[in-house]
């Protein structure tokens, strides 16, 4: 495509295809969007980042990542769809401009980009970040790699499993990179991390029974969020806490995010239509993204409404 | 390139609270690729199972009385399929 008005969004896109759109996006609306490397991936690509901003400095701000699982390619393509979808609400949708006007969003579409590469060219159900030879496991689930809980129950310290937390909390340089930015910039209100399927919205934690001392806000805003995600096309939702959700998962991404004072720390699984998998079909990458993106902008409103 | 021939994907749907803490167990085969977690009573367990393993896992399944579906009969068809599509869609964009 010569621009991202032909991109083609209802189709999957490989690890180039979807760079070039992003340096598209950026060139077309060099006022609102930038791209930012904030570091490399192990095999040595770009880990970029979408800033849309209106200005204004250290502005507070809402993370939005897709992808850290690699196989999950419902999202690195609901992402995209997202990165457009700011740029051509910006100022028609009054919400989403009120949002900018005031706030940053930086959204990190590929988070797992050597993972992401992998299932393209060695092995579509590859999960992980990806690692020298050595063994026949390479990589760590970079979702069990974080300071939070890290090496407790539900996350493995076999390399082989598909949850290897990795040798130690930031090792792999996916994580230490967002970590690193999260740090520096210190005004991230809201961090949402997208996984799919299995349509749930959860909040922390996933490493322990004890309640987040916000719960009762996080609780009320995924009932919300999710009320709002079904209003499209009636895709149900389950909400909660990690643990109480999903399962007990040590060292995951949003846990440590809650931990460092980000309150709005969110994950979803995206939707699941009980035949495919990772395997949805393409057809379903717009209306996932479509519906997923009500519920963005209902927690991404009330960070705006609810400062801290 | 990684193939899938004869792998399978299987929803289990546990019963009851004996029926999930003997799927959890099967978390410990290595050579199972859980693709959505045991979680609760009614809730889906979706496992992808070599060719390999088939026999094995489904004969266990049918001894402890666990109910399965077949999600994915042959997952590199899926591949094939999902393959074709992003080629003819890649051929369209030239």
């Amino acid at each position: 495509p010569r621009s991202t008005d032909t991109f083609d969004f209802s189709r999957y896109h490989n690890l180039n295809e979807i760079s070039s759109f992003q340096d598209m996006l950026v060139a077309e609306n060099p006022s609102l969007v930038s791209k930012l490397v904030i570091g490399q991936s192990y095999q040595g690509r770009p880990l970029n980042v979408l800033k849309f901003s209106t200005g204004g400095t250290n502005r507070p701000a809402i993370w939005i990542d897709t992808g850290i699982h690699s196989r999950e390619w419902v999202t690195q393509a609901s992402g995209t769809w997202f990165a457009k979808k700011i740029v051509t609400d910006f100022g028609k949708d009054p919400a989403l401009t009120t949002i900018l006007n005031k706030m940053d969003i930086f959204l990190e579409i590929v988070t797992n980009p050597d993972g992401f590469y992998y299932t393209h060219s060695n092995n579509r159900m590859w999960r992980k970040t990806r690692k020298p030879s050595g063994s026949g496991c390479y990589g760590v689930d970079p979702n069990r790699n974080w300071d939070a809980g890290f090496g407790g129950p539900g996350a493995s310290s076999n390399p082989c499993s598909e949850t290897y937390r990795g040798p130690r909390a930031h090792s792999e340089s996916e994580v230490k990179s967002i970590v690193d930015f999260v740090r520096s910039h210190g005004n991230i209100k809201a961090f949402i991390s997208i996984h799919a399927y299995s349509q749930m919205l959860m909040y922390p934690y996933g490493y322990t029974r004890t309640a987040v001392k916000d719960q009762a806000e996080l609780h009320a805003l995924a009932q919300r969020a999710i009320s709002d995600l079904s209003t499209l096309y009636g895709t149900r939702y389950r909400y909660g806490s990690i643990i109480n959700t999903i399962y007990q998962a040590s060292g995951g991404t949003i846990d440590w995010t809650y931990n460092q004072g980000i309150k709005y720390s969110y994950t979803f699984e995206l939707r699941d239509t009980g035949r495919y998998g990772f395997i949805l079909p393409s057809n379903q990458i717009i209306p996932t993204a479509k519906e997923t993106w009500l519920a963005l902008m209902t927690i991404m409103n009330h960070t705006l409404n609810n400062p801290y | 390139k990684e193939t899938f021939e004869g792998h399978q994907v299987l929803r289990i749907v546990p019963k009851d609270e004996v029926q999930l803490a003997l799927i959890k167990d099967l978390e410990d085969m290595s050579e199972l690729d859980f693709w959505t977690d045991v979680t609760d009573v009614a809730y889906p367990v979706d496992i992808r199972v070599p060719f390999d393993s088939l026999m094995v896992l489904k004969a266990h399944l049918m001894s402890q009385d666990i109910d399965y579906t077949i999600m994915i009969d042959d997952l590199q068809v899926m591949l094939d399929e999902e393959q074709q599509e992003m080629e003819s869609a890649a051929r369209l964009g030239q």
